[in-house]
């Protein structure tokens, strides 16, 4: 479940 | 959302807020870095583009903000307000030499070739190396004032902390991003030799 373009981090 | 990455935003926020509260506390930004502060309000500029495209959690978006505004008010202290006490003569680190790397690498080491996330991925590896200009004037001039220390402490310990919050997502969710980790432990180990310091000094030093 690796997502390109959510980045959820700071 | 686990311990690690709330230590490390806890950790960056502070940071942020040491910095701000010394220049505005002493009216002076002697002994900081203006080029690494620009590029940390780069940083934060590319990366947080997606407050307008992607909505993940108020805390996210709050914080975000949070740091933009504090980046800016930073910039806006050093270069505006308290422009007398800024040091030019010892920032002198050629942030070109930063720059134009990271948007080389960006272009070709990214996760999708659209613009959003090359500024993302920009944002990331220049995030990793923005230290350098501060870490340089520090060496440079010999010394930093304990609170310059204790900034770059805070800052330094955030990659550090959202190192331990990667490994526990790695086993823990099976999510991990190559890009954000091999920047991120860049970023920690440029940090290594001052922490040293910064512990020793702090704990035998006085």
């Amino acid at each position: 479940n690796f997502t390109l373009t959510s980045h959820d981090e700071l | 959302m686990n311990v690690f990455r709330l230590l490390g935003d806890i950790s960056h926020l502070l940071a942020i807020i040491i910095l701000l509260l010394k220049i505005w506390k002493t009216r002076s930004c002697a002994g900081i870095s203006g080029r690494s502060q620009v590029l940390f309000a780069v940083v934060y500029t590319a990366r947080y583009l997606d407050l307008f495209t992607s909505y993940i959690s108020a805390y996210n978006s709050i914080m975000k903000l949070v740091f933009l505004a504090a980046s800016y008010g930073t910039i806006y202290l050093m270069f505006i307000k308290f422009k007398a006490s800024y040091d030019h003569n010892h920032d002198t680190f050629r942030i070109e030499f930063l720059i134009l790397p990271c948007v080389l690498l960006s272009l070709l080491i990214n996760h999708e070739f659209s613009p959003l996330e090359i500024l993302w991925t920009f944002s990331i590896y220049l995030e990793s190396v923005a230290i350098l200009p501060q870490l340089f004037m520090v060496s440079k001039t010999g010394e930093a004032e304990s609170i310059t220390s204790h900034y770059l402490f805070a800052l330094g310990s955030y990659r550090a902390l959202y190192i331990l919050n990667w490994i526990y997502r790695y086993y823990a969710e099976s999510h991990y991003d190559v890009i954000a980790i091999v920047a991120g432990i860049v970023q920690t180990v440029l940090y290594c030799d001052f922490f040293y310091l910064y512990i020793t000094k702090g704990i035998y030093g006085q």
